[in-house]
């Protein structure tokens, strides 16, 4: 379960509130993972005391909104990040960026596929830098590509492009998600699958065998 | 913007954050960062073992415009259902109480009632109305909340706020499950030439997969 309370004392409409929280959870914790399964209790809670001073917000068309956005976009992201970065039995954190779609639901859409993905984030595990796998899971998001137009890269190493495999050095790719999860660091994984201007990230971990252990011995 | 894992009040240590880039300038607290806020964590006796805070409270000193997204799941915990009745007619809230241990999912007519009592008993000793009040759960799914355990805390909870980081860290300790760090963080930024801060805590380790709308 993921729960949240958010606090700001800036002054804004309830309903324009309402709809800057929804796009900040769409950004943040609707985009993290860590095993698939969505909880019962899953919440967040928004409260604004507008005891800042500062100037009312009432449309989301304005400059005012954005800087508030931007703030509560950081926020929640920073704290969606530290939930995946602390799921349970992960040695590191996996971030998702993907590139190249026409809206950034789509983005989000196949970012979130890869994070979520049982055999990509066991590879991760197990140190093997497996672009199929990543490949694969970005082709059943649900969202239309050209095969020909995916990229990927994991970390410097660049995996596949124009969606052809290439030449890379596996020790060092393998040696890269070592020494991240060594130090329970950020594994990047970066996807381009097209020429539009959107961007979409998701935020997951490897899947190790603690957490079966966790979850089989969970009681509270 | 990356903080190291630093030790958090309570038993477990904080989380490192790592913010985006931007216009912001992260600082010290977290939920009670914001003006108007109060926070207050303790152990209550809620979880099945060990001696981690499991009650956490957050008020706002005036009523404050309040917003919440809540899983999709059809089968919801009871203070979802409440929540999200809550928020279809009311604007503002002043409080949020938070218990780990019992996820008060799945239990039913007994469940919702446990929690309408925890609703009512802590509007009582915060002197707001219940609708003001909204309930978060964490814990075993399937299991009551230990309702005895969680009224008898509360007025030691009510009396323990504060708006320091101290109490914003107690808070956001006892939310946690099988979390190994807490999640707490604030920035301070503009909106309109004006100094503005958000702040936030949360929990989560494992079940996370959220579609919240």
């Amino acid at each position: 379960t993921m729960l949240g309370v958010i606090t700001t004392d800036a002054l804004v409409e309830s309903d324009i509130w309402r709809k800057m929280v929804k796009v900040a959870v769409n950004r943040s914790f609707n985009q993290i993972t860590v095993d698939g399964d969505t909880s019962t209790n899953d919440t967040v809670i928004a409260l604004a005391s507008g005891l800042s001073g500062s100037p009312s917000i009432s449309s989301l068309n304005c400059k005012e909104a954005a800087q508030l956005q931007a703030c509560l976009d950081a926020v929640m992201q920073g704290l969606a990040k530290s939930i995946a970065w602390d799921g349970e039995g992960a040695t590191c954190l996996i971030e998702v960026t993907v590139k190249g779609t026409e809206t950034e639901a789509e983005a989000a859409k196949i970012a979130r596929s890869v994070a979520s993905s049982s055999l990509v984030k066991a590879a991760v595990y197990g140190r093997d830098p497996n672009w199929g796998r990543i490949a694969a899971a970005a082709g059943y998001a649900g969202v239309s590509f050209q095969m020909d137009k995916l990229k990927i890269s994991l970390g410097e190493f660049s995996l596949m492009e124009s969606g052809q495999p290439l030449p890379f050095d596996r020790d060092g790719a393998s040696n890269y998600l070592k020494k991240t999860g060594e130090v329970h660091g950020t594994v990047t994984i970066d996807i381009s699958v097209g020429d539009g201007a959107a961007i979409g990230k998701a935020w997951g971990c490897d899947l190790s065998y603690d957490y079966v252990k966790i979850n089989a011995e969970y009681t509270s | 913007v990356a903080t190291t894992v630093e030790e958090a009040s309570g038993n477990i240590p904080a989380a490192p954050i790592s913010l985006p880039q931007g216009s912001w300038k992260q600082i010290a607290g977290g939920v009670t960062a914001a003006k108007g806020f109060k926070a207050a964590g303790m152990y209550a006796g809620l979880r099945a073992a060990g001696k981690k805070p499991d009650l956490a409270l957050v008020t706002c000193d005036v009523e404050a415009v309040a917003a919440g997204v809540f899983t999709t799941n059809v089968v919801a915990a009871a203070p979802v259902v409440y929540c999200k009745k809550v928020l279809e007619t009311s604007k503002t809230a002043r409080a949020v109480l938070i218990n780990a241990g019992q996820a008060n999912a799945a239990t039913g007519d007994a469940g919702y009632q446990d929690m309408l009592d925890c609703v009512g008993s802590i509007a009582t000793l915060l002197k707001v109305k219940p609708e003001e009040v909204l309930i978060e759960s964490t814990g075993v799914i399937g299991q009551r909340i230990k309702k005895e355990e969680l009224l008898h805390a509360l007025p030691t909870l009510v009396n323990s706020r504060s708006d320091s980081v101290e109490e914003a860290d107690s808070a956001a300790v006892a939310i946690t499950t099988t979390d190994l760090v807490s999640k707490s963080v604030a920035v301070e930024s503009q909106v309109g030439g004006i100094k503005i801060r958000v702040g936030g805590m949360a929990k989560g380790s494992g079940m996370i997969h959220p579609n919240m709308a």
